[in-house]
């Protein structure tokens, strides 16, 4: 039996909303401790993986191991039928073949009432060995996407060179070319506009414009983003919910 | 020209 309740609807609409274009079908594995799921793009390019620990939920109860195999799409028509106010619950029971969605609005004594029918998704799930990355950056997520929205414009691939004191977006494309170059810097007023970075080694990778694109949507969870870089491997993007986090491993592109 | 790699090159499934 699951019973996972989140204070507020628009929480996990976000969560949705912040993968659901570059991947659709999605088994979401509901344990004890949280919600997890896993999912790779059709292109095999983008790794996406969720976590939501139950200390994100209001109430979580999940006696058995339940795997809820789901259509995004689908998904978030429901999650658009409830107000961000209300509070939302998943009910699912122990071999479901639908979930239920629960939004309840306290104040006009009104609940709504959906199920979604579930899914068999045949998905491998992908063991993510924690690498030493060779860079660490944290910075605001509205600058990581104004920078990838801006440079995608002019061209299909985008280059991030890291040295000991600078970050470096370079793009180079037909119709000309952008670089954005960034410094680490401590914000004393509000910190979470600081730009930090750890550079254990100098990297300079090239990444996909169209993924990044993708990636930057997560930017409504959380307002700054932890990238970690290592050369040769692909770039881990994160953003920290609550309790968990949305990661996007990006592979990337190699000059012939 | 950059070509692209895939995820599967890294990470093997469990």
């Amino acid at each position: 039996m699951l019973e996972a309740k989140f204070e507020q609807a628009s929480l996990f609409k976000r969560i949705i909303d912040g993968f659901k274009d570059c991947v659709q079908l999605v088994n979401f594995q509901c344990k004890e401790d949280g919600i997890i799921a896993q999912a790779v793009d059709d292109s095999r390019v983008l790794l996406v993986s969720l976590e939501i620990g139950k200390d994100a939920f209001q109430e979580f109860r999940c006696d058995h191991p339940i795997t809820l195999g789901m259509d995004l799409n689908s998904l978030s028509k429901i999650l658009r039928c409830g107000n961000n106010t209300d509070s939302l619950t998943l009910i699912a029971d122990d071999t479901p073949d639908s979930l239920l969605l629960l939004f309840e609005d306290t104040k006009r004594e009104r609940i709504s009432e959906y199920s979604l029918k579930l899914m068999d998704i045949d998905a491998d799930f992908l063991k993510i060995e924690e690498l030493q990355y060779d860079t660490t950056i944290m910075m605001p997520s509205a600058d990581f996407s104004k920078t990838v929205r801006d440079l995608s414009q002019l061209s299909d691939s985008l280059n991030i060179l890291v040295t000991k004191e600078t970050i470096k977006f370079v793009t180079d494309g037909d119709i000309g070319s952008g670089s954005v170059i960034m410094k680490p810097f401590i914000d004393m007023e509000n910190p979470d506009e600081s730009i930090k970075l750890e550079m254990e080694q100098p990297v300079d990778l090239t990444f996909g414009s169209k993924y990044l694109l993708d990636i930057v949507k997560g930017s409504a969870l959380s307002n700054k983003i932890g990238i970690r870089l290592s050369s040769e491997a692909p770039a881990l993007f994160q953003f920290d919910l609550t309790s968990g986090f949305l990661q996007f491993f990006l592979a990337p592109k190699f000059s012939d | 020209n950059d070509r692209q790699s895939l995820i599967d090159k890294f990470y093997d499934d469990d």
